[in-house]
């Protein structure tokens, strides 16, 4: 396809800090209507990820706390990538959205396989 | 892109029946190592949805049972369809799957968004 990079396609990341509830998180995913949250710290860099999926598990293993879900080995993606790159990022790791951060580790922003799909549906 | 039909990258759902538990759900979700779970009835016709959104709500909500997060209205796809029809199809409706069905209601498997974003990175 044409030449897409990340920065065309990335938006708005929904984030969360460490000392926060899994109930909190569950409530900010649902009023957002997404699946995934990023953990910063104070200075809105990256510390991990969250999504419904870790959620899920939290009820199927009956884990109680925020820190025992988050996931902390973070694959991400950096704003000048092509989109051929970061989707087979996605799918080899079989994940579904790549934290976008630039050289600090700051967050920029998300991308998730739902917003490459779109573009197989001639969204943009 | 090719000629690429739903046929092609559908693959085997994993489903449920309305009178399990939101618990024994959130367990089959995470041994599957997927998002989405299609309810069916004893002739594996389709009545629903359930997805780790929805358990997610149903944490945020302080729900209990899973009759009352089965998402009855779903939208589907049929095996013959091309595939940046059903991807349209995500898109406007903001989900990330649809159940593969026959003109039966029979369930055949499920397409996601993480499918077709495989497809942009050149994985098939
Ligand atoms: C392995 S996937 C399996 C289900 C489905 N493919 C999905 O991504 O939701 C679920 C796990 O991937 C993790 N995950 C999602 N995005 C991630 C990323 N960018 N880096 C590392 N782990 C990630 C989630 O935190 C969750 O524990
Ligand atoms: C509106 S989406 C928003 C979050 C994200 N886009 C996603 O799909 O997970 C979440 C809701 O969509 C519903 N959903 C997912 N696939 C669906 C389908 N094929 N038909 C109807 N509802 C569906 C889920 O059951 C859940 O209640």
């Amino acid at each position: 396809g044409a030449a897409a990079f990340v920065d065309s396609i990335l938006h708005e990341a929904v984030t969360c800090q460490e000392n926060e509830t899994i109930e909190i998180v569950a409530k900010r995913l649902i009023t957002k209507n997404v699946n995934h949250i990023i953990v910063t710290d104070s200075d809105q860099k990256i510390t991990g990820i969250v999504t419904s999926w870790d959620i899920t598990k939290a009820i199927a293993n009956g884990v109680r706390t925020l820190k025992e879900i988050i996931v902390r080995r973070v694959y991400t993606a950096s704003p000048n990538e092509p989109l051929e790159v970061v989707a087979k990022r996605l799918a080899q790791h079989n994940i579904s959205a790549l934290p976008v951060i630039d050289e600090t580790q700051k967050v920029l922003g998300i991308i998730t396989s739902e917003d490459i799909a779109k573009l197989v549906g001639g969204n943009l």
